[in-house]
């Protein structure tokens, strides 16, 4: 464990309770991409299944058990308690574009040919584009309350500081997982766009607009 | 060396 994979896991689980917080404090999911939210749940899902077969430490297993549990509890969130709320018309990313390659990317290109090994390929893939339903989403409407920026924000700086932790092993320790670094290296970059708009904008009080 | 078998990243 260095500083940039501590501050990564931070970030990701101070995005996913800030959303859970915005979802519950306005009873609302407006401006939230359901589809998305539910990538992110078969990503977790996917990828924990270790929790009941490798052990790794315990920071790992309450992190994992986290995930899980705010992943699903927004998707209940989104999908049963504020179903009303839910924006579903601008919601219209077609998932399946994503879900087709990452499935058939995670049979070819994996480590080992096993359920395990490509259910966890698959969840990486996945959670590299997961977040564009929700991009998507945001050049519909043209705008994301800042609330929504800020989540966004710390949901993209999470992977970007993941980068920095595989360099840092990479030097360090000699450990390197290309698959992981590939797929985070694309996810941080669908993220670029976000962040120059969140820095000219968002920090300095704006709202997130997207030019018309 | 490259992918552990042991997967210790979230």
């Amino acid at each position: 464990m260095n500083v940039f994979r501590l501050a990564g896991d931070l970030a990701h689980v101070f995005a996913i309770i800030i959303l859970l917080l915005k979802i519950w404090k306005t009873r609302s999911c407006a401006g939230i991409s359901g589809k998305s939210q539910v990538l992110f749940a078969l990503v977790y899902l996917t990828r924990y299944l270790d929790l009941f077969t490798t052990y790794v430490s315990l920071y790992n297993s309450v992190m994992k058990v986290i995930f899980l549990a705010s992943s699903g509890a927004t998707v209940y969130l989104m999908y049963v308690k504020f179903k009303a709320t839910y924006d579903h018309n601008h919601d219209s990313f077609r998932v399946e574009f994503l879900l087709v390659p990452c499935v058939l990317l995670s049979l070819l290109i994996n480590h080992d040919f096993t359920v395990m090994e490509v259910l966890w390929t698959f969840s990486i893939y996945l959670e590299s584009v997961a977040i564009l339903p929700q991009l998507f989403m945001v050049s519909k409407t043209g705008e994301a309350e800042s609330i929504t920026s800020h989540y966004l924000f710390a949901l993209g700086s999470y992977r970007a500081l993941y980068l920095l932790n595989w360099i840092y092993r990479y030097f360090v320790e000699s450990h390197y997982d290309l698959i992981a670094i590939f797929a985070g290296v694309v996810q941080t970059i669908l993220y670029c766009d976000f962040f120059y708009l969140y820095i000219t904008k968002v920090l300095k009080g704006k709202r997130l607009q997207l030019p018309a | 060396e490259e992918s552990d078998d042991l997967k210790d990243e979230l």
